[in-house]
C-alpha cells in the first residue's frame, strides 16, 4: 500500500504523424509538472480528495488541454465547461455543467459537493452560485483560444461534409454523434 | 478532458474530471463527465476518471463499472479496467485513469492514444500518449 497518482489530458484519434515533436514534448512536459505537483502533494501527507482538485485545476488552466483556458467551442462559438468530483471515503460527489465564465470549474464541482445538499448544479444556476461563493470569474473570451475558433472552424466545415457522408444512423440528423478531425489531429471526441 | 484520481496514505480514493466537451457540440449539450459513475466515481475500493465520447460513456456507466466489477466481482483494477475499456465501452471510444485503495494505477484506452501520467509511492512512474 502507498500512495498513488494518476492523470490524463484527453483520449481521442491522436496519430503519431498529427503532432510535432515541439508539441509532443510540451505536452509531456506539463504532464510531467503537474505530475510532480501531485506527488509532492500526497508525499506532504495531503489528502486525496486535495490533490485530485489541485492536479485537475493545474489542468485547466493549460491551454494545451481541453477544460479551462482552451475549452472548445460549441456550434454558436461559446464556452459550456463541465466538472465533477468524488470523494471516495464519503462517497460525496459535486458536479457542475454549463458554466461559461469559472475559470476553475472543477472547484466550483467541489463547493456544490461541500456547501449545498445537491450533488450537480447547471448553468444559470451554476454560475449564480459560482458568484455567491466569490469564485475567479473571467469573461468568457478567456476561455476561448485561437485555435480553438480554427478547430471550431474546421469542424463546422467537415460537420457539413459529414452530414452528407453519413456512415450510419448514429449520425447527427439522428441525433446522435459525429466524429470530426481537428487540426491537431485528435478527434471531435474531448 | 483532462481529469486526475489518487489514493492517499490513508488508502483514501478521490477521482475528479473537467472538460469543454466536444468541438462544434450542441449548445446545452451535457457530456459525461458531470454525470457520477459516467465519468467520475470514487469509492472505498477504487477513484476512476474517463475521457473519450461522451456519449458511449454515459451508456456504459463507465467509472461505476469499474468500480461494480471490483466490489462485486472481486477482479483486481487492472482487471476491471480492461472488461470495461475492451469488453462494453466500443473500441475508439475512450480510456480511463484508475487507482485502488491499495495503491495500483490503471491507465486503459482503446483509442489510438491518450495524454496520461501515472506515479506511485514506490517510484514507479509513466507519462505517455500512445500504447507504445
Amino acid at each position: 500500500m502507498g500512495w498513488a497518482l494518476a492523470l490524463h489530458g484527453g483520449a481521442g484519434r491522436i496519430s503519431k504523424s498529427s503532432i510535432s515533436p515541439a508539441a509532443r514534448e510540451a505536452s509531456e512536459t506539463v504532464l510531467q509538472e503537474f505530475l510532480d505537483a501531485g506527488c509532492a502533494a500526497l508525499s506532504e501527507g495531503k489528502s486525496a480528495l486535495d490533490v485530485v482538485e489541485l492536479v485537475v485545476r493545474l489542468l485547466e488552466n493549460c491551454p494545451l488541454f481541453n477544460a479551462g483556458v482552451g475549452a472548445v467551442l460549441t456550434q454558436r462559438g461559446t464556452v459550456e465547461m463541465e466538472a465533477s468530483i468524488m470523494d471516495g471515503a464519503t462517497r460525496k460527489s459535486g458536479a457542475v455543467s454549463g458554466v461559461s465564465t469559472v475559470v476553475n470549474p472543477i472547484s466550483l464541482a467541489r463547493l456544490v459537493m461541500e456547501k449545498t445538499p445537491h450533488v450537480y448544479l447547471a448553468f444559470e444556476g451554476a454560475e449564480a452560485f459560482a458568484k455567491d461563493q466569490g469564485v475567479e470569474t473571467r469573461d468568457e473570451s478567456y476561455f476561448i483560444t485561437p485555435g480553438n475558433k480554427e478547430r471550431l472552424a474546421k469542424a463546422l466545415e467537415a460537420g457539413l461534409v459529414l452530414l452528407d457522408h453519413s456512415v450510419s444512423t448514429d449520425g447527427p440528423e439522428h441525433g446522435g454523434s459525429r466524429e470530426v478531425l481537428q487540426a491537431d489531429g485528435h478527434s471531435g471526441r474531448d | 478532458t483532462v481529469g486526475c484520481v489518487a489514493v492517499d496514505i490513508n488508502g483514501h480514493c478521490a477521482a475528479a474530471t473537467s472538460t469543454g466537451g466536444l468541438v462544434n457540440k450542441m449548445v446545452g449539450r451535457i457530456g459525461d463527465t458531470p454525470l457520477i459513475g459516467a465519468g467520475t466515481y470514487a469509492n472505498e475500493f477504487c477513484a476512476v476518471s474517463t475521457t473519450g465520447k461522451g456519449e458511449e460513456i454515459i451508456r456504459c456507466l463507465c467509472a461505476k463499472e469499474v468500480a461494480s466489477l471490483m466490489e462485486y466481482k472481486y477482479l483486481p483494477l487492472k482487471e476491471a479496467t480492461d472488461t470495461v475499456i475492451w469488453k462494453k465501452l466500443g473500441e475508439g471510444n475512450g480510456g480511463l485513469i484508475a487507482v485502488s485503495s491499495t495503491g495500483e494505477v490503471a491507465m486503459t484506452f482503446n483509442t489510438l492514444g491518450m495524454f496520461r501520467a501515472c506515479a506511485t509511492e514506490d517510484g514507479h512512474r509513466q507519462i505517455g500518449i500512445w500504447k507504445d
